[in-house]
């Protein structure tokens, strides 16, 4: 049977999205010397069948949305990154340290359907 | 949200929010290790993470531990040669038993390179401190010595290798008795120069000492030859 045709437009499918995290908004800038706040982004969007290969998928997605169609009660693939990035970080611990450290995957570079 | 920020605080490596009164002055190299990898990261630049290429050690965490020791006594009038004498003091507590020690590299800033203010040529001692009850304001008695060094002034910030010194401190907590520093006036003194030395010696009152360590976490850092494979 023909796969119906998605209802999202292009702009509400799967893809990043900005989200800058600034330190004051959670009262880490008390502690946090550097940086003031990071572009963390996030995935945000649909993941239809018809366009699970245009969307950076995994082929378990594509699994997925294919079992989806058939049974419906099985949740279509989410939108989630697919690429991370990390940043450092420099902070002032209890003991009156300074320290520098590095985090990984803090920042969504990517965005696919998995 | 409390619980979940506490989660998180511990992902961090911080056991609870820090509150410092205030900021910390943050030493050079490390922020130019930030800023570096900062750039790096803007530009999509592959970066180790557990390598500190400014450094040339491994490691992902550096710490600045600040001196939490004491002066013996400072600028007043120098007793015979010494000129400063003073209890160096750091805790290792914030280093976790998963992580090795890779780099610890004390800074003894003796204030501003100038030249304005050429004084006696001086002597630094560094000593273990071997014997314990060293809060109680007594003068330690200082063990063993392992750095004697001259130095001409004027000096900026002067450097000292510690890492076996600090291994062992990590390694066992109560051996933490702090190290002994005192600075020396070098050769005969000479009635004359007395308030050229008072001045030299008031002047070292403000000196900063800081400890610097890297330390690599292996469940955070995969070895070098498993990456590459």
């Amino acid at each position: 049977a023909a796969i119906p045709a998605p209802n999202a437009s292009c702009k509400n499918l799967c893809h990043p999205h900005q989200l800058f995290i600034n330190f004051r908004d959670l009262g880490w800038h008390k502690w946090i010397i550097a940086p003031r706040g990071f572009m963390a982004n996030y995935c945000h969007g649909h993941c239809p069948f018809s366009m699970t290969t245009a969307l950076n998928s995994s082929n378990y997605a594509f699994m997925q949305a294919l079992m989806h169609v058939v049974d419906p009660t099985i949740p279509q693939a989410v939108c989630i990154p697919t690429k991370l990035s990390p940043i450092s970080m420099l902070y002032q611990d209890n003991d009156d340290n300074v320290i520098l450290r590095h985090y990984e995957d803090m920042v969504v570079d990517e965005c696919g359907c998995g | 949200f409390q619980f979940q920020e506490h989660v998180f605080l511990q992902f961090l490596g911080l056991d609870k929010m820090p509150s410092p009164q205030k900021f910390q002055p943050v030493p050079h190299i490390m922020k130019k290790i930030f800023q570096d990898r900062e750039a790096a990261a803007t530009t999509g630049v592959s970066q180790d993470l557990c390598f500190v290429k400014e450094l040339g050690v491994r490691g992902n965490i550096l710490r600045l531990l600040p001196d939490q020791g004491f002066f013996l006594y400072s600028n007043n009038l120098p007793k015979d040669s010494s000129c400063l004498q003073k209890l160096l003091y750091f805790n290792l507590s914030a280093v976790k038993d998963t992580e090795q020690l890779t780099m610890a590299l004390l800074g003894l800033d003796l204030g501003p390179n100038t030249y304005y203010n050429l004084g006696p040529e001086l002597e630094l001692a560094l000593c273990l401190v071997q014997e314990p009850h060293v809060w109680s304001r007594s003068i330690p008695k200082p063990g063993k010595m392992f750095v004697l060094q001259s130095v001409p002034w004027p000096q900026g910030i002067l450097y000292f290798n510690l890492l076996d010194v600090a291994k062992v401190w990590n390694n066992n907590p109560q051996k933490n008795l702090g190290l002994f520093l005192e600075i020396l006036v070098k050769g005969d003194r000479d009635p004359g120069v007395n308030f050229q030395l008072e001045a030299t010696c008031a002047r070292l009152s403000r000196l900063h000492a800081s400890l610097l360590v890297v330390t690599l976490n292996p469940e955070q850092c995969h070895s070098s030859s498993r990456r590459r494979r």
